[in-house]
């Protein structure tokens, strides 16, 4: 998986 | 996790414990935008909906639903406190919701990275928190005598979105890939938002005068 996806801010 | 992204959360926190201060100190919530609160409490449902799927870390969970808490709780302040929804300036906050959720639903619907139920929603929360602000932008205009707590609490709203900018920087220099362009966009929309209340914001802290909003 791409960073663009893992929504790991708030 | 990055010290600008830490910041940003921190001062996000914080300009929550600024406005449920001012609530509950002065028993009022005059010059506080409803519209804006319950955006916010749009936005954070809308973003958080993987809240019990999707697990990241123990500080995003958690943040998540202090987060989530706070902005409910904020809203039952407002609405629901037989004391304080007197104070509310039903009024004076008269911005629609409809200007500002439906164009960030359609634009959600058009532009996002996957074409999935969650990852639209999400998106639609992006866009929505950028423009969320607005309400209470124009209640502030409209409230003579700005008291201090507002003031601090629009300021660190502000503040919080600028440190995510240097967040996202300092993420595209240091992880491989790392590009947002929704994201990025939004949030400096968002932070631009501000740029006219921060000029007023410091212009008053360093004249050591009352903060006010020229109309």
């Amino acid at each position: 998986a791409t960073s663009q996806h893992e929504h790991d801010e708030l | 996790m990055n010290i600008f992204r830490l910041a940003g959360d921190m001062v996000h926190l914080l300009s929550f414990v600024v406005l449920v201060l001012k609530i509950n100190a002065t028993k009022s919530c005059r010059g506080i935008s409803l519209k804006t609160q319950e955006l916010y409490t749009l936005v954070f449902v809308c973003r958080y909906l993987d809240l019990f799927s999707n697990f990241i870390s123990m500080y995003n969970t958690t943040m998540k639903i202090v987060f989530l808490g706070t902005s409910f709780a904020i809203l039952y302040l407002m609405r629901g406190h037989k004391v304080i929804k007197v104070t509310y300036d039903r009024e004076q906050d008269t911005f629609r919701y409809l200007f500002l959720v439906l164009p960030c639903a359609l634009l959600a619907l058009l532009i996002h990275n996957a074409w999935t139920p969650f990852e639209v929603v999400w998106t639609f929360s992006i866009y929505l928190e950028a423009v969320a602000i607005l309400p209470q932008l124009v209640l502030l205009q409209r409230t003579q005598n700005i008291d201090n707590l507002t003031g601090n609490y629009v300021f660190l709203l502000g503040l919080y979105r600028g440190l995510y900018i240097l967040n996202w920087i300092y993420r595209y220099f240091t992880e491989p890939h790392y590009i947002q362009w929704i994201v990025w966009i939004s949030g400096i929309v968002q932070t631009i938002l501000y740029l006219d209340f921060f000029y007023y914001y410091i212009k008053s802290w360093k004249n050591n005068v009352k903060l006010a909003l020229p109309s």
